[in-house]
């Protein structure tokens, strides 16, 4: 599903160049639950930005069901995007003003479903991660964590078939954090890619395989057989 | 160093009211280092804001030092504020657009210090997290954990008496979390005093004591020998 080619990713800053990615290639299959653990800065949400269309390698290829992302226009792979990934950013990215159901439902306005079954859905989704009762909260009036959930909701509300989580339980303590993996392992048994970046090796553990990322290049490919 | 007594922290949100703290009572001693941690939503920031003046509990009493701030002006709040306290921000709460060096530099400018003399320790705060090459870049030229990392060396560069933490490692891989620990812990040894959230026990076992809050009541007061 996801094949990335001798992938690298450059940004210029003036007088020196920043090596985010050095020439990055992995497969990763439908319905796999991979996760990518690196330090700080060696390009783990560079990747996965770059997985989720949100923007281009510099050099190399990714394909994205047999299809060359790599080369399309913005709005094509926006297209894309929200038929078919659900994100989970690394700071949240929620709108500033809006409470907690509005901004799960806002995928579901991109792809154009009625008011009362979108409200439902993000109802749902909200109860799902623990937020059932804050869903007109807006995000100052909500703890770090329950921001994090409110983003979670929001990427799964659309039941998409890939998900993309940029250290999904960073937030949370660790008993939320393990309901969260038990949403994930749910969706994964069911069908649904997970790609999911973490630092934590025991949220790690609930992937079957690990890819290991250090100055922007792969060093490890560990799927390990008591995973 | 810090007395709190029996504060209650409400928010009114139209027909519902959220009791963010329901009557907590702590004492911490000057030279302290202390773990504070809980489930997602008990409380720990809206604690950590009240110690660190920037919000007042609605009921019941904070000394800080012996001097009452919970009916303190804002103003005056903002002054011990700005000489004693560095804080790391859950969120970070970085300026969009300022670099590094000179978002680090700021709590220096609110007490003064000259330009040159700013620069310089702006400078060696980002090279003790690691930044030293990373000065010139804005937020959104920084990783997660950079980012992270600028929050924390904004928060030492004054050298305050006291440290609050809201996760500080909670955006980094172990072994940078690690380094982070040990500029805490040498900190510590010099006399200032560290109050740090934390949801990670490794994290948590380098202070000496943890409190555990639940639904905004500390249940646990924990200073095991071991640590
Ligand atoms: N401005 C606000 N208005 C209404 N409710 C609020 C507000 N700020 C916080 N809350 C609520 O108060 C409770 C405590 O929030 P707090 O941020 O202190 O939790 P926390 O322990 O830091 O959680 P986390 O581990 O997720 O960061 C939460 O249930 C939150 O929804
Ligand atoms: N827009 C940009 N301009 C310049 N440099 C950038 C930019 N975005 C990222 N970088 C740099 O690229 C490198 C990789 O960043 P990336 O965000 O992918 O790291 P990461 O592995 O996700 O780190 P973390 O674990 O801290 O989140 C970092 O060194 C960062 O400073
Ligand atoms: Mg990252
Ligand atoms: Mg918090």
């Amino acid at each position: 599903m996801i094949d990335l080619q001798d992938v690298t990713k450059r940004y210029e800053m003036g007088t020196q160049t920043v090596h985010a990615l050095r020439g990055l290639t992995a497969h990763i299959d439908t319905g796999e639950f991979v996760a990518i653990m690196g330090p700080s800065g060696s390009g783990k949400s560079t990747l996965m930005n770059i997985i989720g269309c949100l923007d281009r390698p510099t050099t190399g290829r990714y394909l994205l069901d047999g299809t060359d992302v790599s080369t399309m226009r913005g709005d094509a792979q926006a297209a894309i995007r929200n038929r078919h990934v659900g994100f989970v950013f690394q700071r949240f990215n929620l709108l500033a003003r809006t409470d907690a159901r509005h901004q799960v439902e806002l995928p579901l306005v991109y792809s154009g479903v009625a008011a009362r079954e979108r409200r439902q859905l993000a109802l749902e989704a909200l109860k799902a991660v623990g937020l059932g009762d804050r869903a007109d909260h807006k995000p100052d009036e909500l703890s770090g964590g329950q921001q994090q959930r409110v983003a979670i909701a929001r990427a799964l509300v659309t039941s998409p078939s890939l998900i993309l989580a940029d250290e999904p339980t960073g937030a949370l303590d660790t008993t939320t954090g393990a309901e969260i993996m038990g949403i994930f392992e749910r969706l994964n048994a069911a069908g649904i890619t997970i790609v999911m970046v973490t630092h934590e090796p025991e949220v790690a553990a609930h992937a079957q395989r690990v890819l290991h990322i250090r100055d922007g290049l792969l060093v490890a490919d560990d799927s390990s057989p008591e995973r």
